[in-house]
């Protein structure tokens, strides 16, 4: 989890990509 | 959008899907076909590629890692949107994202391209291989723009484009994968919506053949970048280290 960890906040986020 | 369904999916399944996808994909597409008109832009002038090709190489790969890590993070947001994906266990999503991310990016690319000029759409520009000069990578620059181009002479329309990307993002034969059965199985429903897809948009019915053809070319450009930037990152381990974005870094690094 760690290894990915930037991957596993972009997957929970509930981002769309105006907020990228 | 319970993708542990019956096998039979009915074509009303299989529009439902593909509209999801073909809306997913619309709406994180990063840049819509009419701003990508290429007479909107101009090409990269003298001047400027003259400026391009004087940046150091850790400078190029520096902008363009920032590039690849601006679409990629559209494409992950594609990805979750896609019915089934956020419903596959945590390990496959990553796994998937790892191996597909930047297929995707590149098969998107073809959207982003100008076959009249060789260029593709870059840093508000649209830019030829020349631009991309100082990276020393310039065999896969060229087989880059390439593939591009015998994307975009498929002509294929965003629907079309959209539900190719899920298939090539949702490939049950990546390694590690832990539900390779569910994601075969989500697999096979996107290539039957493409199917039913491409029967409704009355294509020839080697199109398909076509562009599953263009999976092994574009996981070919995939594994030759891991290989460019492994040779770069053995000279200039703290450029990666310092200036690369975490993500790119993330998915690329090992």
């Amino acid at each position: 989890k760690e290894k990915h960890k930037i991957l596993h906040r972009l997957l929970q986020n509930s981002t769309s990509p105006v907020d990228l | 959008s319970d993708i542990d369904s019956s096998p039979t999916d009915t074509t009303s399944d299989l529009e439902h899907l593909s509209e999801n996808i073909c809306k997913s994909h619309m709406e994180t597409c990063q840049y819509l076909r009419e701003e990508l008109e290429p007479s909107k832009w101009q090409t990269v002038l003298n001047t400027e590629l003259e400026a391009y090709q004087k940046k150091s190489q850790e400078e190029m790969w520096q902008v363009c890692a920032v590039k690849v890590t601006e679409a990629v993070q559209y494409v992950v947001e594609f990805a979750k949107r896609i019915d089934g994906f956020m419903e596959l266990c945590q390990n496959d999503q990553i796994v998937l994202l790892k191996a597909g991310s930047l297929e995707v990016v590149f098969v998107r690319m073809c959207r982003a391209y100008d076959s009249q000029n060789n260029s593709v759409y870059f840093d508000g520009k649209y830019a030829g291989p020349e631009v991309f000069r100082s990276l020393g990578c310039d065999d896969l620059i060229s087989s880059v723009f390439d593939f591009a181009k015998s994307m975009s002479s498929l002509q294929l329309t965003e629907d079309e484009i959209g539900l190719f990307s899920a298939y090539v993002l949702m490939s049950s034969d990546r390694s590690w994968l832990q539900e390779k059965n569910r994601v075969e199985k989500l697999q096979q429903r996107i290539q039957a919506a493409l199917q039913n897809l491409l029967q409704k948009n009355q294509r020839d019915k080697g199109v398909l053949t076509k562009m599953i053809c263009k999976v092994s070319t574009v996981r070919g450009l995939c594994s030759r970048h891991m290989e460019k930037l492994s040779a770069f990152r053995a000279l200039h381990p703290d450029t990666v280290h310092s200036r690369f974005p975490p993500l790119y870094k993330e998915l690329f690094g090992s």
